[in-house]
């Protein structure tokens, strides 16, 4: 789509062997349109279209080919790059239990994930155990309960408690009852609600998780850059679960969440049922966003 | 952004900036800002002062609706019928139970209908707030059919003479068809059992989503014909500019606003003020 874009708009500007500063302007404005459309956080679409102007100014174009196809291919490339990296799996290095925790806005899909997750682990033989650390939400300890039945993992909840305590105390099991895994669902929250906040860090602290990761919906706007500054600078998250990516959002948010924390993202969310996690490949990513 | 006469630059790109971080989008900012040109062409010097009064009156000119200056509970029949429909995790459920809270402040009666029978937990979560609020609930066996349980709640409030009917519904992504199609008959369902029902369909969007929002608006519009959007978590830094480009698109009006996780965060949507806060 962005390449037919491309190649309609650069139509008249035959490349004569280098790519010119007219023809790669006349492009990247089209590029940064189609970013834009996509979600892709207005700063961060700026950024990302310097870096690549730098690279295709002054490339050369072989006879056989269009001047909007070395573009798109730069800007695809540079996109992969920025969008991969290290692999996404989990870290279950530790010895003893590895604790996850699951942090982000409300409604992102944290509860769902963490059943994912545990089914996930629970299928490669972890002893895991969800637990359940939103107080706040009505229901949220029967939603985890069944989520745990369907997939035959225990959950721990604790009604009357504090999340913090409910964290301490889970992990002072699993450590007991030599579990694997251990998932701390938490509920959504604000990046701009100090205490709320505050309560993350908390938990953080008494803790001590292996992965902190940021669930994040993919069809999330502008503010994506912000919710994951202060998420990271508070919590120096591990990685990130893009959702709900089983929709038709071009995922614009992934690239301006990488960007701003360097964190990877981990895994994508391709469904409600329990079975619809996958991991992230950026190239299909980087084409999703382009259109 | 190219400058135009008496608009500098800088200044059109400043006001881009700020459109674009609000999710207006890029076609409705570009359509705004010519506007803007074609006023300045006009008018021959603006201050900059002016320049963000006329931004801010195109933009109440395409939010302004003479819908939502009607009485603001219309009650067309016994019960009046609200259908609450949306994608994943938007906030229908916690909005339901505010707006329930809207008309038992009013002295009105309620009845909720749990519709939702995908979801772990559903019918709890409704139910709390049920409890909270001093109302009844229909709830629903897990995989039941959503519109046998919508026909029963409307039987139910039909017969208990109540005024208003909610209807909760399951999240669904707008691109997959069988839920949408799932959605159409709780539709169908209600119109065979009461005239002109459901009066009102809404449609819940999150204030943090992006451009993705224009497409969830036109797809649950060609299955439901909404009467208006209910723009939840407008609590937090989004500013659901997209709500612009959904009204000038598809005349769709926002009808309530979601500020927060209580019982009484919900409000009727103010132009002027939402208005305001996309330029703050
Ligand atoms: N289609 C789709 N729906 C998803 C996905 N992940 C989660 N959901 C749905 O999104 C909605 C919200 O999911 P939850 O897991 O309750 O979200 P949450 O972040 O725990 O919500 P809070 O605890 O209230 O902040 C539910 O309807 C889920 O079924 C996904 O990858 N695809
Ligand atoms: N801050 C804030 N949170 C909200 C608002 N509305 C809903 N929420 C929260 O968003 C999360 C999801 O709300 P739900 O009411 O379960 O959303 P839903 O659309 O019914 O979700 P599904 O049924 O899974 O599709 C919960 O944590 C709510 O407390 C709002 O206006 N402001
Ligand atoms: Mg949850
Ligand atoms: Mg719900």
């Amino acid at each position: 789509e962005l390449t037919r874009r491309l190649n309609s708009a650069l139509r008249d500007l035959r490349g004569r062997g280098k790519l010119s500063e007219k023809i790669v302007d006349e492009a990247l404005r089209d590029v940064r349109r189609a970013m834009l459309e996509a979600d892709v956080n207005y700063q961060v679409a700026k950024d990302f279209i310097r870096r690549v102007r730098e690279k295709a100014i002054g490339q050369e174009v072989l006879k056989s080919v269009r001047p909007a196809q070395v573009v798109v291919k730069i800007v695809h490339d540079e996109l992969v790059q920025l969008l991969g990296g290290e692999a996404s799996t989990l870290d279950l290095s530790s010895s003893g239990s590895t604790v996850i925790m699951l942090v982000g806005l409300q409604g992102s899909g944290k509860t769902t994930v963490a059943g994912k997750l545990a089914l996930h682990l629970r299928s490669r033989g972890k002893k895991t155990l969800l637990v359940a650390a939103d107080v706040y939400r009505p229901a949220a300890g029967d939603q985890l309960s069944l989520l745990g039945e369907q997939i035959q993992v225990p959950v721990y909840v604790a009604s009357g408690k504090k999340p913090v305590e409910i964290c301490a105390k889970a992990k002072e099991r699993a450590r007991r009852e030599g579990i694997d895994a251990v998932l701390l669902d938490t509920a959504g929250r604000w990046h701009i609600d100090k205490e709320m906040m505050q309560e993350l860090v908390d938990i953080r602290r008494k803790v001590a998780p292996d992965e902190i990761l940021l669930v994040a919906d993919a069809m999330t706007g502008q503010e994506a850059v912000n919710l994951a500054k202060e998420f990271d600078a508070l919590l120096d998250l591990s990685g990130v679960v893009l959702t709900k990516m089983d929709g038709d959002a071009r995922g614009g948010a992934a690239l301006s969440l990488r960007a701003v924390t360097g964190k990877p993202i981990k895994y994508v969310g391709m469904g409600e049922k329990l079975d619809a996690l996958e991991p992230f490949y950026p190239d299909r990513m980087a084409s999703r966003i382009l259109g | 952004v190219r400058g135009h006469g008496c608009l500098d630059a800088e200044l059109l790109e400043q006001m881009e900036e700020i459109l674009i971080r609000g999710d207006v989008g890029v076609e409705t900012t570009a359509k705004l800002l010519e506007g803007l040109k074609e006023k300045s062409r006009a008018a021959g010097q603006l201050k900059p002062g002016q320049i963000l009064a006329i931004l801010r009156q195109q933009i109440e000119e395409i939010l302004g609706d003479e819908r939502s200056k009607e009485s603001s509970l219309p009650l067309s029949s016994t019960p009046h019928v609200i259908l609450v429909a949306g994608v994943n995790g938007t906030g229908k459920t916690t909005s339901i139970a505010k707006l329930a809270k809207i008309y038992l402040d009013r002295g009105r009666t309620v009845l909720l209908a749990s519709c939702d029978t995908f979801r772990a937990a559903a019918n709890e979560q409704l139910e709390i707030w049920a409890r909270r609020l001093g109302v009844g609930m229909v709830k629903n066996q897990p995989g039941a059919d959503p519109a046998a349980v919508a026909f029963d709640a409307l039987r139910a409030a039909q017969a208990r003479g109540i005024d208003v009917l909610i209807i909760d519904t399951a999240g669904r992504l707008h691109t997959k068809s069988t839920l949408m199609e799932e959605l159409k008959k709780i539709k169908r369902v209600i119109g065979k059992q009461i005239q002109n029902g459901p009066h009102e369909t809404l449609l819940v969007l999150d204030a943090t989503v992006g451009q993705n929002a224009i497409s969830q608006a036109r797809l649950f519009h060609e299955a439901l014909g909404l009467s208006g959007i209910l723009l939840a978590k407008l609590d937090g830094t989004a500013k659901g500019g997209i709500v612009i480009a959904i009204k000038d698109r598809l005349n769709i009006p926002v009808s309530y606003i979601g500020i927060g996780e209580n019982l009484d965060d919900l409000e009727r949507f103010d132009v002027g003020k939402f208005v305001g806060a996309l330029f703050s």
